[in-house]
C-alpha cells in the first residue's frame, strides 16, 4: 500500500458518500445518472465477485472495503430507481448502456491476461469502469449545468483513478509491478474527466457553478 | 513483470 493507492481509494469512498448524503439529504437524485450508478454496480459486482464465491472471513480492510463499495453502490441505484424514482432525470440520462457494456464484454474476451472466468469478468470490470462516468457527464452537456454537490461527486469520483495511476507509476518504480491492462483503462478514465476537472478548477472552487454553454 | 494474478488493488 502506498500513499497514491490510499488516498485513491479515499477519494473513491469520499465520492461514493457524497453521492449518497446528495440524494439523501435533498431527497432528490436530480442531475444524477442512475445508468452511470448502475454501470458502477455492475463494476464493483463482477470485480469482486470472489467475496461471493469463497467468502472468506472478514479478516482484512480489503474485504471490507470491498464490501462497503458493492452495498454503497447497489444502494445508490435503490434510491435513484426506487425510492426517489420521481425525481430521477430519465429524460437526460439517455445515453444507450449497451453502447458501454458490450463493447467491454468483447474487448475483455479478446485483450486479457487469462482466458478463464473470473479473469475475464475482472477486465470486464477494468473495461467497463473506465467508460461508465459516459451516461453522467453526457446527462450533465444535456442539461447544460451540475448542482455543485454533483460537482464535488465528479471531482472526487476522477481523483480516484487518476491518484491510482500514480499509484502505478508508484509501484512501477519500485515494485517493477506492471498491470498493463488496469493502467490504460484507467488512463483512458482519467482522460475522460478532463475537461471537467478543467471546468471544476476554474469555475467550482471559485464558487461558481458549473453550466455548460447550452 | 505481470502480476495479474495477485488481485492486490480494488
Amino acid at each position: 500500500m502506498n500513499i497514491f493507492r490510499l488516498f485513491g481509494d479515499l477519494s473513491h469512498l469520499a465520492a461514493i458518500a457524497i453521492l449518497l448524503l446528495k440524494i439523501w439529504k435533498t431527497r432528490s437524485c436530480a442531475g444524477v445518472s442512475g445508468k452511470t450508478q448502475l454501470l458502477f454496480a455492475v463494476c464493483f459486482i463482477t470485480r469482486y465477485i470472489d467475496l461471493f464465491l469463497h467468502f472468506v472471513s472478514l479478516y482484512n480492510t480489503e474485504k471490507v472495503m470491498k464490501l462497503i463499495y458493492i452495498s454503497a453502490s447497489v444502494f445508490t441505484c435503490y434510491l435513484i430507481f426506487f425510492k426517489f424514482k420521481a425525481t430521477y432525470d430519465g429524460n437526460h440520462d439517455s445515453m444507450r448502456a449497451e453502447f458501454l457494456i458490450v463493447p467491454a464484454a468483447g474487448l475483455a474476451c479478446l485483450i486479457n491476461t487469462k482466458f478463464d472466468a473470473i479473469e475475464i469478468l475482472w477486465t470486464f470490470s477494468i473495461y467497463l469502469e473506465a467508460v461508465a462516468i459516459l451516461p453522467q457527464l453526457f446527462l450533465i452537456s444535456k442539461t447544460g449545468e451540475a448542482e455543485t454537490i454533483t460537482s464535488h461527486y465528479l471531482f472526487a469520483q476522477g481523483s480516484y483513478r487518476a491518484l491510482y495511476i500514480l499509484n502505478w507509476i508508484y509501484r512501477y518504480h519500485y515494485e517493477s509491478h506492471v498491470d498493463t491492462i488496469a493502467i490504460v483503462a484507467g488512463v483512458v478514465q482519467t482522460i475522460l474527466y478532463c475537461d471537467f476537472f478543467y471546468l471544476y478548477i476554474t469555475k467550482v472552487v471559485k464558487g461558481q457553478k458549473i453550466v455548460l454553454p447550452a | 513483470k505481470e502480476t495479474n494474478a495477485a488481485k492486490d488493488e480494488l
